[in-house]
């Protein structure tokens, strides 16, 4: 049942967060019970679905402390299909309290194991890093997807990011693939988006979606009302191209 | 004589990079001689100035695990005035090797004691997390420069990150000082920005840079060629921003 997928980049602001929060919600929308996962102490999946961080019981450090079980830290968001395990600042405890203990890239795939079968789909948000949090969410995942902006830093950054899913997947998790590249931010009335996008479409082929999200205010102003793009504006182009992702990935899956 | 400025904000993609490179070779082209650092895996800084991050040896980590001399790491860069300490992947592993050492956020500041008075200004670029890296560099400096977009995750953000500058000050820096706000990927045609802007004027008052940054595609073409803005395209807003922001240091210092 439950696909678990990571969405990560260590390059940090490239739509990690807003691809999360979206990807999941319009996948809702589409009728599959999804759950996302925070692993950012940022916390940014967390109010962007409109909870308070700092009020939320346990989250997913007390969880993957052994100190609450995962059951109680799922929250229901304000959509029927949508359930979310939220984080905070306390999570950056879990980098260090982790690293002593046997098997620590396995804790966050332990602990979603009993309730992997309850979703169709498990999306896990990553901080800016390729530290312990961002590493137990590639071990738990059976693919990756990496959003990326159509700039040259990030592009820059994901020879990095793939060097480090070729030793996750020969390591600790040989069955981690790449979901797909998700081209984000994308401003066709820059030379810079066109020419970024033609190498990586050039370089990854058919891993990357077809779909393409632009830049789009709408996205940057949601997360205010803490709500998805398709509860705040349903006919943005933010909520279209969300809604065309999430169709392609339902496709991939073989349909409805 | 020489300022360390350290540059952070663990909200990702807010333009510290892009602070970091142009306002030290503003400030080198103004004549005043300047050090850029970058404590950042990623090597953004080392690649925007030009540089191969794979080939330069020795970087800032075998400075900072002791394997090399500081002024063996300084590159000279095309700019007269400005000199650069480059960095790449290999420098996630101080974040490990550094873990077990006694006063092991003290390094980088011991290492730059004894070249710090060559130089008027040293600015240091740190990666987007509030790990041991950044911890190091908030510990060297005299003062931090909060670069922050006009977006609601990264007004989110900034609460965290003065915790943490307050933690570092009540424990290891007392004297460690904001520097300045800078509002960066300013959009005048969107509402959203004009919120942040107010918002973050309110709460912090002349804490915030009269000189706005605004989004300016230029800036991000820069890095492919491996230019500041100044080298790059002399003529565009976001040079002429970032010339202002480095005349607005200065005459905070008391002017030329
Ligand atoms: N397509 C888009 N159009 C306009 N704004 C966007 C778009 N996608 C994301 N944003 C905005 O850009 C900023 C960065 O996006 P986001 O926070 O989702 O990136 P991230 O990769 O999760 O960042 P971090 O590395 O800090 O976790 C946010 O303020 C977000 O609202
Ligand atoms: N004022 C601006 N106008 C347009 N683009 C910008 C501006 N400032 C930065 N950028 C671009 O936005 C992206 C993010 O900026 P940058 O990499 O400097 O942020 P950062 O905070 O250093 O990111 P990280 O958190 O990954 O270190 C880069 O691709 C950069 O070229
Ligand atoms: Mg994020
Ligand atoms: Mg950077």
């Amino acid at each position: 049942m439950g696909r678990i997928i990571t969405i990560a980049n260590q390059k940090g602001g490239v739509g990690k967060t807003t691809t999360a929060v979206n990807v999941a919600a319009c996948l809702a929308m589409l009728g599959q019970d999804c759950l996302l996962v925070d692993m950012d102490p940022q916390g940014n999946s967390t109010s962007g679905l409109g909870f308070d961080k700092h009020k939320c019981e346990p989250n997913i450090y007390e969880v993957l402390i052994g100190k609450a079980p995962i059951d109680r830290a799922i929250q229901k968001t304000e959509m029927e299909h949508l359930d979310l395990i939220p984080s905070n600042v306390t999570l950056t405890g879990a980098e260090i309290e982790l690293v002593n203990i046997e098997e620590r890239e396995l804790q966050l795939k332990n602990v979603l194991t009993s309730i992997k079968d309850n979703y169709k789909y498990i999306f896990i948000d990553t901080p800016p890093s390729l530290g312990l949090l961002t590493l137990n969410s590639l071990v738990a995942a059976e693919t990756v997807l990496i959003p990326i902006q159509c700039e040259y830093y990030a592009l820059e950054g994901l020879g990095q990011l793939l060097g480090t899913i070729t030793l996750v997947q020969g390591k600790i998790n040989p069955d981690l693939k790449v979901e797909g590249i998700l081209l984000t931010m994308f401003d066709a009335r820059t030379n810079l988006s066109q020419q970024i996008t033609a190498e990586i479409k050039k370089c990854f082929k058919d891993k990357v979606y077809q779909t393409i999200i632009p830049c789009n205010v709408r996205l940057s102003e949601a997360p205010s009302f803490g709500k998805p793009i398709i509860l705040y504006d349903i006919n943005s182009t933010g909520a279209e191209s969300y809604i065309s992702l999430a169709r392609e990935i339902i496709n991939r899956d073989g349909g409805l």
